[in-house]
């Protein structure tokens, strides 16, 4: 899926990015029949309290981010992943099992500031 | 890593990285299931992952159970009825208790090219073993006759609805004795008939491939539908 780049100025905004896992890098091609791998992304990027609306944000995360700026101590409101999905895994086993299993919350659809 | 490994391994329910020797053949129902979902997720089409409609179960996990069985060997094959007999054992220990079996078939891939065309009708029987035998010694005595038919030509993938049978091994793992699969010769046999059976015979020793479908539901990730009013 096509990702919205954001504007120069916004790049250090909280925000998706892409995250291609290679099931090959782990080593664990040699038992995960299907996929090869998946694109799990990730979140990051800043949510300044002037931008926590827009940013997807949780009504908790505003109220951090204001009291952020009146009490330092109160840690930034953070990027976090807003919605999830799933994917399916093909493997199999020591005992020569085929395995066909979904796994929830294993792909970052969506981020925002929480 | 290696310990962030095994803590991702078991997070995703594996005790330990699995190392199989070598990768099995994969059925094409699964290939199938997985590039539909692989297809929906990236044109973010909502998947409901309980339900299998390629297999038309609910179920939110597939096994393909590997035959651990193995041959009875009758030396005398013109003096019985048999082509061949095997026992078949399917290891249930990996099912979760929670696990909900909905689907439990079991395939036999007898081979294209081992049934020849003027070979002899052959007929397969299939029970449950219900006393304990000594493996690789004896012939189990067949209990309960799971089925009972031809040995149709071309043969491809005979299925049988194991379901009760996998429910129960499920639930007294110790009556999991395995099944008895028997090829009997329907032919009375004439001296002509005789080498192509001894051939028809060794050819499905050597194609003949079981294996168990299993799904189940863990109804922590998916609710069974409600029952309905009579």
């Amino acid at each position: 899926a096509a990702i919205p780049v954001p504007s120069p100025s916004c790049r250090s905004l909280c925000h998706r990015h892409q995250l291609f896992i290679h099931f090959r890098d782990l080593g664990w091609h040699k038992w995960i029949i299907a996929p090869k791998g998946f694109m799990a992304n990730y979140c990051h990027g800043d949510c300044p309290f002037s931008l926590t609306t827009s940013l997807n944000s949780s009504s908790y995360a505003f109220m951090q981010a204001l009291m952020h700026t009146v009490d330092p101590q109160v840690p930034q409101a953070v990027c976090i992943p807003t919605k999830l999905s799933p994917i399916s895994m093909l493997y199999q086993d020591n005992d020569d099992n085929v395995i066909l299993r979904h796994y929830e919350d294993m792909v970052v659809d969506e981020c925002g500031c929480g | 890593f290696q310990f962030q490994e095994d803590a991702f391994l078991r997070f995703l329910g594996l005790d330990k990285t699995p190392s199989p020797l070598k990768l099995q053949p994969v059925p094409y129902i699964l290939k199938k299931i997985v590039q539909d979902r692989e297809a929906a997720a990236a044109n973010e089409v909502t998947q409901d992952l309980c339900y299998l409609k390629e297999l038309g179960v609910r179920g939110n996990l597939i096994r393909l159970l590997a035959d651990h069985g193995f041959y009875f060997y009758s030396p005398k094959i013109s003096q019985d009825k048999f082509c061949l007999q095997k026992a078949l054992y399917f290891n249930l220990s990996a099912v979760h208790e929670k696990e909900q079996f909905t689907m439990a078939q079991l395939g036999l891939d007898l081979g294209p090219s081992s049934y020849f065309h003027l070979g002899p009708d052959l007929e397969l029987s299939l029970s449950v073993v219900q006393e304990p035998y000594r493996w690789g010694r004896s012939t189990p005595k067949p209990g309960r006759i799971l089925a009972l038919q031809s040995v149709p030509r071309p043969q491809g993938t005979l299925r049988f609805n194991l379901l009760d049978v996998a429910q129960h091994w499920k639930n007294n793992p110790q009556k999991n004795l395995g099944l008895l699969l028997e090829i009997l010769v329907k032919d009375d046999r004439d001296s002509g008939l005789h080498v192509a059976l001894e051939d028809t015979c060794a050819g499905l020793r050597r194609s003949l491939h079981a294996s168990l479908l299993v799904v189940t539901l863990d109804p922590q990730q998916c609710h069974l539908p409600p029952r309905q009013r009579r």
